[in-house]
């Protein structure tokens, strides 16, 4: 018996909208450690890896690891039923082939229970290495969104270039090239506005815009985003989801041939 | 030009 509750809907809603245009399906495992989940984009290129830890449930039961195989469109439609405020319970028998998703209004008035088919999905999963990186930086989700916005009307690609103080995103393309540069901030007052570069080695790397854009779908889960790169290994761009977990993207460089 | 690399040429299967 798999059975958790979250105070609310809201943050399961965001999770599942900064999911459903990367991947199609994708498999929840769940054990005594809370929900977590990992998948490929269907190209290969990136990989979404999710953290929601028990402790940020109101209540978590799981008497048995299982894996809930589901498509991301209909989880992702049948949250869009639930309201930001209602709290939600999520609840699986061991050995069943459904997941209920219960929401109720804060008042208690309103209960609605909808039933998902579940699916056998065999996920490869990859081991992601723990690894330090050249550079993290750190800024406002938002401010992250509009710069791969921005530029993917210029080109395909960001070359990100890390100094010092500083980050510069450029792109080129046929009708010209833009460059956008982020400081890092001297005197923040609001933690939330700050952006911080942190440079072990300075690094150059380049990668494709459209999967930015799919991260970005994250923006809504925090304030803050995390950008990880060294030379030549995939970038890490993290939004942590404050008291729960984490959604954490992954997106392998373009390198020269 | 710079060629998109695959993310299973980094991460290898548990």
């Amino acid at each position: 018996m798999f059975e958790c509750r979250l105070p609310k809907a809201e943050v399961l809603k965001k999770t599942m909208d900064a999911l459903k245009d990367l991947i199609k399906e994708a498999v929840w495992d769940v054990s005594a450690q809370g929900l977590s989940l990992q998948s490929m984009d269907s190209s290969h290129v990136s990989l979404v890896q999710v953290t929601l830890r028990t402790e940020g449930f109101d209540t978590f039961r799981c008497d048995k690891n299982i894996a809930l195989g589901v498509n991301m469109d209909t989880m992702q439609k049948l949250m869009k039923c639930a309201s930001n405020d209602d709290n939600i319970t999520l609840k699986s028998e061991d050995n069943g082939d459904l997941l209920s998703l219960i929401f109720e209004s804060p008042n208690g008035e309103k209960t609605s229970e909808y039933e998902m088919k579940l699916m056998d999905l065999d996920i490869e999963q990859l081991g992601i290495p723990d690894q330090e990186y050249s550079c993290t930086i750190k800024m406002p989700s938002g401010e992250f969104q509009r710069i791969c916005r921005d530029l993917s009307n210029i080109g395909e690609s960001v070359n990100i270039t890390v100094v010092k103080g500083g980050v510069d995103f450029s792109a080129k393309g046929d009708i010209g090239n833009a460059k956008i540069h982020v400081t890092e901030s001297s005197n923040v007052d609001n933690e939330k506005d700050a952006v911080t570069v942190e440079v072990n080695e300075p690094v150059n790397l380049t990668f494709a815009l459209r999967y930015l854009n799919f991260f970005t779908k994250a923006t809504p889960l925090s304030g803050q985003v995390s950008l990880s790169i060294s030379p030549d290994v995939p970038l890490v761009v993290a939004y942590e989801i404050e008291d729960l977990g984490h959604v954490k993207y992954f997106l392998a460089p373009k390198i020269e041939n | 030009s710079k060629q998109q690399t695959s993310i299973s040429s980094f991460f290898k299967p548990k």
